[in-house]
């Protein structure tokens, strides 16, 4: 799982 | 995606191309504030180091590029371009924007997801992103009147952060966990500054008179 929540917003 | 938050991405467009409309057009940038502009392209420059490492869509790479490249932009036509910088307000753009800096990295060192080089500059970008407006709503009440590109530039700013809010609540009742608490927070905050703007923006529209911050 990568280290961070992937963030979807700008 | 949804129509919030994409009202809340093509207002803060907006608030960028009016920006540039008034800067190019005028070739002025009277009653911009520098320190904002500066403090702008470090929230982007932070926010977006996952530019080349996490694709989410083609929109959200070009939006993030059309971000970071309009505000350096920006911030380098009101510091180096020799007609636009004779216009700015340098005796008035006096808000000591670094402890705006310093406060929103120490906060983003307590306070963030986790505590990964990656989540401490996207927390620093949040917190850095709901104070940057400060600088330049200090600049308005001492200049005065404002002109009605920057007036509208601060309004479409304001509101974009408002259609996010409601992006956020959305999400909250349609995505099982959803929990975006530092960004919802801090906007909450960020939209909040500019309530008193906002008042006065209004008036000036339905009076149909010039916007007069109080000093």
């Amino acid at each position: 799982a990568k280290d961070h929540v992937t963030k979807d917003e700008l | 995606m949804n129509i919030f938050r994409f009202a809340g991405d093509m207002m803060h467009l907006t608030s960028i191309l009016v920006l540039l409309l008034k800067i190019y057009a005028t070739k002025s940038c009277s009653g911009i504030s520098l320190k904002t502009q500066e403090l702008y392209a470090l929230v982007f420059l932070a926010r977006y180091l996952d530019l080349f490492t996490d694709f989410i869509s083609v929109y959200n790479t070009i939006m993030k590029l059309v971000f970071i490249v309009s505000s350096t932009a920006i911030v380098w036509c009101m510091k180096r371009d020799r007609v636009v910088r004779r216009s700015y307000d340098k005796q008035l753009d006096t808000f000591r924007h670094y402890f705006l800096l310093a406060a929103s990295f120490a906060l983003a060192l307590l306070v963030n997801e986790k505590f990964t080089f990656q989540e401490i500059f996207w927390a620093f970008s949040i917190y850095l992103e709901a104070v940057a407006i400060l600088p330049q709503l200090v600049l308005l009440q001492r200049s005065g009147n404002v002109d009605n590109l920057t007036g509208q530039y601060v309004f479409f700013l304001g509101a974009y952060r408002a259609f996010y809010i409601l992006n956020w609540i959305y999400r909250y009742f349609t995505e099982t966990h959803f929990s975006r608490w530092i960004a919802c927070i801090s906007g909450l905050v960020q939209t909040a500054l500019y309530a008193d703007f906002f008042y006065y923006y209004y008036i000036s529209w339905k009076n149909n008179t010039k916007l007069k911050l109080p000093a």
